[in-house]
């Protein structure tokens, strides 16, 4: 299953 | 969130509020590069395209929708209302090269082939150079309004918060995304020469020169 990579900045 | 993070994020937003002042002020988009807005609403384009489907904070959302539309609206500013104030032979960067090079970035480091992936890195190295075509535009023309410096500064304070940032995040072993701190620095690192005359001049009150 493919985990999104999280970019949590603008 | 940390103190440089939000800091950041607001000297972003001032830097596009400063900047739409200086266009109704003043009635004109003189000094302003049309292709570097082009490539900042590129950049907000390419890099939320989890807007609608990846919700975290309504701070994030809120942030990304004014970035899009208020790039999207300078430049409707300075292709219609304000198009006779814009001088396109002194925007003569080749931009070309730029979009072109972080597409060849993008393909090379993605931390994973998705779509969304591929296009965010490309977001984030076309961010890099996106200030190229302003600063161009500022060498050739040797001079610049204050109210466009006090742009040009915000956008570079932006910047350089952001490595504050991700040094902060860094020693509180939070993660961080090595490819957008190598492009965060390289982009800081354009405004070098910038920040130099503004210190020394605009914050003494002198006009932006160049020597």
């Amino acid at each position: 299953d493919e985990e999104q990579t999280e970019h949590d900045e603008l | 969130m940390n103190i440089f993070r939000l800091t950041g994020d607001m000297m972003h937003l001032a830097s596009i509020l400063i900047l739409l002042l200086k266009i109704h002020t003043s009635h004109s988009c003189a000094g302003i590069s049309f292709k570097t807005q082009v490539l900042y609403l590129t950049v907000f384009l390419t890099r939320y395209l989890d807007l609608f489907t990846n919700f975290t904070s309504v701070y994030l959302t809120c942030m990304k929708i004014f970035f899009i539309a208020s790039s999207a609206y300078i430049i409707y500013l300075m292709r219609f209302p304000f198009k006779d104030t814009y001088n396109k032979h002194l925007d003569a960067f080749r931009w070309e090269f730029l979009l072109g090079g972080a597409a060849v970035l993008a393909l090379v480091f993605p931390q994973k082939y998705t779509v969304r992936e591929v296009f965010w890195t490309y977001s984030i190295f076309l961010e890099m150079l996106a200030i190229l075509p302003q600063l161009f535009q500022l060498q050739r023309t040797g001079e610049a309004a204050t109210i466009t410096t006090h742009y040009l500064f915000a956008l570079g304070a932006y910047r350089a918060l952001y490595i504050a940032n991700w040094i902060y995040r860094y020693q509180m072993g939070e993660h961080v995304d090595g490819v957008a701190v190598l492009a965060g620095i390289v982009q800081t690192a354009l405004y070098c020469d910038f920040f130099y005359i503004y210190f020394t001049r605009v914050l003494r009150g002198q006009r932006f020169k160049l020597p």
